[in-house]
């Protein structure tokens, strides 16, 4: 981005795009380039130079009170779910995460409850067959419920380790969808204490502010332990995470990068907020 | 609402027989606000408002309706203009079979829009085939392979093919040997900053000459929506936009965007996940859910 050469209004109408161009929203970048204006009134900023840094810096702070990797405890079973709305990269997640857990020592398990999208098990087998994970699944059309409690009841049986759920995807607004969702979790719950341990929403990085609304009503709807921002290696910049960070304060573990197997990268605040002004 | 913000606006200022440029400056604000919020793209909504204020300034107050209410419907009036005025049909050439090709971002939408398409064409009376030019995407083509098998169009058996583009031309033979008049083509998902991938869908075109190339966007794309359908237009030409998960509640902005920065028609939108839900696009609607 052009580089204004003393603090003027060129500068912040510069800075005002460049955060509203990554998705940052008007509202959130309306304050905080207000804040910034209030700064040079106190004269606590120099120059444009400075006043770029203290952005970034202030961007930073609110991502890095929320990032924060995932830690399994070993020697249980550890159940993820994973949830998000239609196409955000659910099923390419979980394939990356089995492999990136196995490669990390842990015991991992898949499992197919998305019985509803055609050929979605047949999508999450392949991925159980590239990170060299079983992969638990019924008949299609099958209550995902019921795949879950069956998912359950074989993982307790067996060895500790990580259980990672697939679910369709589902527009928030369907009620009937969430209420699915949240007697997933109740089964959960029932057979396994403290299960589901993580709730995983993913988030797709083109989305604009609607993903703030879809974060909302997943975290409100059915609890969200952890989010996972995909699709980062195209040009959107996923700038409303830091609105999430913000207003909604859940915890950001990976972002996506690309389409195969290892393109999983833990959220990091600083190398995000550097990319978002490059 | 918009409206009752611009009401309170136009409240606050001594009562005036026109629109002037002081009470529309605070009006513009609380309109592009609006706008960003529902994702249009900060250059368009820049040229909107400036579009919108030498449409407003000097227009006489009327008494039937508040100032607040003539100002939206300006604006309303001028979104709708915007996006629409082009017919939705599609075009089907001379071709035979006509290929209709489908690309976009990844997980837009395209496998289940396609057999979208195909049973509205089939609907029209038109023997429709389908083909999944996805080699990449585990079980894509078994996707496309399940859609399709519910309204029973021909579908390309890829069998051993690992090249997208003779997929393609096979299937395009298949389809003109075996009397279709329509073949519907799925791509895989890609980015358009992928050169590899976007060359791929040049010699695609070049091989089976489209009569249309249809955008696939998701209702949710933020500010991004233009760059992404500017270099796919550039590098591959856009005939027109298919808009899907339009049965969410995103504000859906982007149908501005990609209309002011590719001027091609928005000509369906995907309203669920059921093979029947496609509808025609519908520019006034779409304006009034822009301005939520
Ligand atoms: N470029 C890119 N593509 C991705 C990324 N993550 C997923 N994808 C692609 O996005 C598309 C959708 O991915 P899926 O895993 O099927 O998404 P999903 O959320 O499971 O979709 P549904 O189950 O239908 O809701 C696929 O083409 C993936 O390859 C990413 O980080 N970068
Ligand atoms: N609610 C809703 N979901 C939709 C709509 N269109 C597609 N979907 C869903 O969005 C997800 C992605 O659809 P796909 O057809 O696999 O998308 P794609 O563009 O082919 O994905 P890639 O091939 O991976 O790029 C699936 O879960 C679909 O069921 C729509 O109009 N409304
Ligand atoms: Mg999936
Ligand atoms: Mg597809």
């Amino acid at each position: 981005i052009l580089g204004s050469k003393e603090i003027d209004r060129a500068l912040f109408e510069e800075l005002e795009e460049a955060l509203i161009v990554a998705d940052v929203g008007p509202a959130f970048t309306g304050e905080l380039i207000e804040s910034l204006k209030e700064k040079v009134r106190r004269k606590e900023l120099g120059s444009p130079e400075i006043l770029r840094k203290v952005l970034r810096e202030t961007m930073r702070e609110i991502l890095l009170k929320n990032e924060a990797p995932l830690k399994i405890p070993p020697d249980q079973i550890y159940t993820i779910m994973v949830v998000g709305v239609n196409g955000t990269g659910k099923t390419t997640t979980i394939g990356k995460l089995a492999h990136q857990l196995k490669g990390e020592g842990h015991e991992v398990m898949l499992v197919a409850a998305d019985t509803f999208r055609a050929a979605a098990v047949e999508q999450l087998e392949a991925w159980a067959k590239r990170a060299e994970v079983p992969l638990i699944r019924q008949a299609p059309n099958a209550d995902p419920a019921a795949v879950v409690y069956d998912a359950l009841r074989s993982a307790k049986a067996g060895r500790p380790g990580v259980v990672i759920i697939d679910t369709a995807g589902r527009l928030h607004t369907k009620v009937n969808l969430m209420e699915e969702l949240k007697k997933m979790r109740r089964i959960m719950g029932r057979e396994l204490p403290g299960a589901p341990h993580e709730v995983l929403l993913v988030l797709d990085a083109t989305t604009g502010q609607n993903a703030v609304v879809q974060a909302r009503m997943f975290r409100d709807e059915i609890g969200v332990t952890g989010l996972i921002l995909t699709k980062l290696d195209g040009t959107a910049k996923g700038g409303v995470v830091v609105r999430i960070a913000r207003e909604l304060n859940i915890p950001l573990r990976y972002i996506g990068v690309g389409e195969q197997v290892d393109d999983l990268r833990p959220f990091r605040a600083g190398e995000f907020v550097e990319a978002l002004f490059a | 609402s918009l409206t009752d913000k611009l009401d309170g606006i136009f409240r606050k200022l001594k009562g005036r027989g026109s629109l002037d440029e002081e009470n529309i400056q605070s009006a513009l604000k609380e309109i592009r606000m609006a706008l960003l919020e529902a994702d249009v793209n900060f250059r368009v909504v820049r040229d909107f408002i400036e579009d919108i204020r030498k449409r407003a300034v000097g227009q006489e107050v009327f008494d039937s309706i508040t100032p607040g209410q003539q100002v939206v419907k300006i604006v309303h009036d001028r979104l709708t203009e915007l996006m629409g005025g082009v017919s939705s049909r599609l075009k089907f050439g001379s071709r035979f079979p006509a290929p209709i090709m489908l690309v976009g971002l990844q997980g837009c939408g395209k496998t289940t829009t396609a057999v979208k398409l195909a049973r509205l064409v089939a609907a029209q009376g038109k023997r429709v085939y389908l083909v999944s030019a996805d080699v990449y995407r585990p079980a894509a083509m078994e996707q496309l392979k399940v859609l399709g098998g519910k309204i029973g169009a021909g579908i390309f058996a890829a069998a051993g093919l690992q090249d997208p583009i003779e997929i393609c031309v096979q299937a395009v033979e298949e389809a003109r040997r075996n009397g279709y008049e329509v073949i519907v083509v799925d791509t895989a998902g890609r980015l358009a900053i992928d050169a590899q991938m976007m060359d791929e869908l040049k010699r695609i075109k070049a091989q089976i000459n489209p009569s249309e190339i249809l955008f696939v966007a998701d209702a949710m794309t933020g500010q991004d929506a233009v760059n992404v359908a500017g270099r796919f237009d550039e590098q591959l030409g856009i005939d027109g936009v298919i808009m899907t998960k339009m049965d969410g509640d995103a504000r859906g902005g982007a149908a501005l965007s990609l209309k002011a920065v590719i001027g091609k028609p928005i000509k369906f939108v995907g309203v669920g996940e059921k093979i029947e839900a496609l509808e025609v696009f519908h520019p006034e609607r779409m304006a009034s859910r822009i301005l939520g």
